[in-house]
């Protein structure tokens, strides 16, 4: 920001003008290049191209320019002049920015270069999202996000014209946004929220993203944009601190993800577990929307079939894709070393009764590492799913038993408070999906757990965990609905037998409701 | 029992605290039901295509999602000094009834309903249909509250008009549409 | 309960609920026939 040298903003403000001008003048010609061959010479014959650091600074004027003129038309709004004229007077300017910065990116280099156009591309994005956090440190809650909004969306449509230039080095400029707006996510420019979820929701960044980049490549970088917006949210959600704000962020959220779990859900089943982990427990919902979510050539046998043989889908051995790297989360690497050991061998036993400490978390606000909790039951299942395939046999409640993964997991079952063990029966019930090899061994395990369980108090929890997925709003997973039903029906379980069925009317007819619609 | 937040007791709050109304906690549980959020979940078709805004609770219109079309087809920058203004009463009926039905919740739809009017055609409320007398053909019975005779029903699936003999309540009848004090932009104001 | 710095958040996100983005703000200008929102009887084709 500093040094300047002296003259330069008068000349970017002489160019500006004057592009904005040739930009809206009939005869600024096809895509305005005509204009473009006119204002280049211009930019020349300022000094503008002269080298990188002219550039950059010309650009940052430019930005910070086209903000303040959309500050002031909007500080104009009055009864009588109404939004949409103001709107229309910002765009006036803001198109035109982005049609010069658009036409530069293309001609920058030669055709054959796409690392030029690329690396200004990305300077150009920096500064705005420069200019973007300097204003929204300076105005506070006078922020604007129209102008920002508007010159990111319409320089990312100008960019995914179909061109061949552009074609070329899409991926590259998927990326460029993507990085962009990480840095901008909602934690770091909160007065941009709104227009971040608007942005990366967008029908054009959708099908980019999620659609039309071959190989699934956007997938990962969309998935990170999600897990950002989650973290976000997930202090207010935990706290359900749900004002008017708030609530329409979440109200967002939810569409977009609706939108997601109807056009890609395979999208959501990949990167369910990166997801649960950042959503707060109390999200009963959200949670569910993104478990719910199963592969589209896939068809779901009925839940409440009778007589239903679980075990007998041919999906059921099949492992679901999960493409984060959880057992990369199971850190201490000490403590990774010994609980591969523990697998291995099922020793020292003393391994299976200091498990709780590793799970304990100092981080004010929380006493338990989630993440760790998460990972931790994930990877033990998944290495038990393959030991038992590993004899030639398939889970089952007599399988999945007697076992070094089993020996954890009851050792966590019993010897955690309620808080811990409600975050451990929360991380198996995250695992409860569409049919394949892990909703099936986790369900086992659930009712495993409750069938074994040497206190009233785990089974009420388990009990606590799947009714909570169950009573909100659909849509519910797969794997939930066929756990429960099989918790209530099987008499193994004698499951009316426990007082906390009948603690309460509600609760009791909750039972019954529930219980009516699986039966 | 367990006695804390993390049993079936704790659930009981959370229940009882919705039951109650406690809008924060709604949301959350029960939740939404998301089949009020404006989107159809049983569409074959894509979504995210027609998605307008996280915060809009309809999809887009079909004239809102812009496509990259030859450039040849942009003529709107060399016209536009040269376009008349709109202006609804120079337009036929079929002109109207496309803007009344493309454009709802917008000024546009209000517009062509008070031309319509004045073009003698009425709103039927509870049909939510535009009906007209056939021109030149008295009703066959009236009185103060209602009539009966041959109308023109406006088809809008298949853009036609029909004719048909209806009994006509008068108060079924929307009154002349009025229209907000909303300036209304064409190209030469822009 | 929330930190110092999710009660910033929070105050920028009420700020920014009193100037939400406009679906028109992701689309090019018309200058014919441009958006004018505008309620309308319920009576009336809404979508």
């Amino acid at each position: 920001i500093d040094g300047d040298p002296p003259g330069l903003h008068e000349k970017a403000e002489y160019l500006l003008r004057e592009w904005v001008n040739m930009y809206h003048s009939p005869a600024a010609g096809r895509d305005s290049t005509k204009a473009f061959t006119a204002f280049v010479q211009q930019m020349h014959q300022q000094g503008i191209l002269k080298n990188d650091d002219v550039i950059t600074r010309f650009f940052r004027l430019c930005s910070e320019m086209c903000v303040d003129l959309c500050y002031r038309a909007m500080g104009e709004v009055t009864p009588t002049i109404n939004q949409a004229l103001v709107r229309a007077k910002c765009f006036y300017t803001l198109d035109a920015f982005v049609r010069l910065i658009a036409l530069l990116i293309k001609h920058s280099g030669d055709n054959a270069n796409t690392v030029t156009k690329i690396n200004l591309l990305n300077k150009v994005l920096g500064i705005v999202a420069g200019v973007l956090l300097q204003d929204h440190i300076v105005r506070m809650s006078e922020f604007q996000q129209l102008p920002y909004h508007r010159i990111f969306i319409m320089l990312f449509i100008e960019l995914n014209a179909p061109e061949h230039i552009l074609e070329n080095i899409n991926y590259q400029v998927l990326t460029a946004f993507c990085n962009t707006f990480h840095v901008l996510r909602p934690a770091k420019s909160p007065g941009f929220s709104y227009a971040w979820l608007e942005f990366i929701s967008h029908r054009v960044f959708i099908g980019r993203m999620l659609a039309l980049t071959p190989q699934q490549k956007g997938w990962g970088m969309y998935a990170q944009l999600l897990i950002d917006l989650f973290k976000f949210l997930a202090p207010f959600l935990r706290n359900a601190d749900l004002t008017k704000p708030t609530q329409m962020l979440y109200k967002g959220t939810l569409r977009v993800l609706l939108v997601l779990l109807h056009d890609f859900p395979e999208f959501l089943c990949d990167y369910h577990y990166g997801f649960c982990d950042v959503i707060p427990p109390n999200c009963v919902q959200m949670r569910n929307l993104i478990l719910s979510a199963f592969p589209r050539n896939m068809r779901l046998p009925d839940p409440f079939t009778p007589n239903l043989k679980v075990d007998m889908l041919a999906d059921i051995s099949h492992p679901p894709r999960i493409l984060i790297n959880f057992a990369s989360k199971i850190q201490p690497a000490q403590f990774k070393k010994d609980l591969d050991s523990y697998l291995k061998s099922r020793s020292p036993v003393t391994f299976v009764s200091d498990l709780r400490s590793y799970l304990q978390s100092s981080e004010p606000g929380t006493r338990y590492n989630i993440q760790l909790m998460n990972a931790l039951v994930l990877y033990v299942g998944t290495q038990a799913i393959q030991f038992i395939h590993g004899k030639g046999l398939t889970p089952s409640m007599s399988t999945i038993a007697h076992s070094a993964h089993m020996d954890i997991f009851q050792n966590l079952a019993v010897a955690l408070d309620t808080e811990g063990r409600y975050l451990f029966l929360t991380a198996i019930a995250n695992q409860l999906r569409y049919p394949n090899s892990h909703t099936h061994y986790f369900s086992c395990t659930l009712l495993y757990l409750f069938a074994e369980a040497n206190t009233e108090a785990i089974q009420e929890q388990i009990t606590r965990v799947l009714l909570e997925r169950l009573i909100v709003n659909r849509p519910h997973p797969w794997g939930l609905l066929i756990t429960f039903i099989e918790l209530i029906k099987n008499p193994q379980f004698k499951f009316w037998n426990h007082e906390f069925v009948h603690c309460a009317p509600e609760i009791e007819k909750l039972f019954e409701s529930v219980a009516r619609s699986c039966m | 029992m367990v006695t804390d937040q993390f049993g079936i007791a704790g659930l009981l709050t959370f229940i009882r605290a919705a039951n109650e109304n406690d809008h924060n906690l709604i949301a959350l549980a029960p939740g939404i039901d998301l089949t009020t959020l404006g989107l159809n979940l049983n569409s074959p078709e894509n979504l995210y295509s027609t998605f307008q805004s996280p915060w809009a609770d309809s999809p887009c219109r079909p004239q809102d999602i812009d496509y990259h079309v030859p450039v040849e087809y942009l003529t709107n920058i060399f016209l536009r000094d040269k376009l008349a203004p709109i202006k609804l009463n120079r337009y036929g009926e079929d002109v109207l009834f496309f803007l009344f039905y493309m454009n709802g919740n917008d000024f546009i739809q209000l517009a062509a309903a008070a031309e319509l009017y004045t073009r003698d055609w009425r709103y039927h409320k509870e049909e939510r249909v535009w009906i007209t007398r056939a021109p030149g053909v008295e009703p066959l019975m009236k009185s103060a509250t209602y009539e009966r005779g041959t109308y023109y029903f406006f088809d809008v699936q298949n853009w036609r008009r029909v004719a048909k003999e209806f009994h006509l309540e008068y108060d079924k009848l929307e009154e002349r549409p009025t229209l907000p004090n909303t300036m209304h932009h064409n190209a030469s104001q822009q | 309960p929330l930190s110092r710095e999710n009660f910033y958040q929070l105050q920028m996100l009420e700020a920014a609920y009193h100037h939400l983005p406009h679906p028109s703000d992701s689309e090019r200008q018309r200058s014919f026939l441009p958006r004018n929102p505008c309620p309308s009887p319920s009576f009336y084709p809404q979508l």
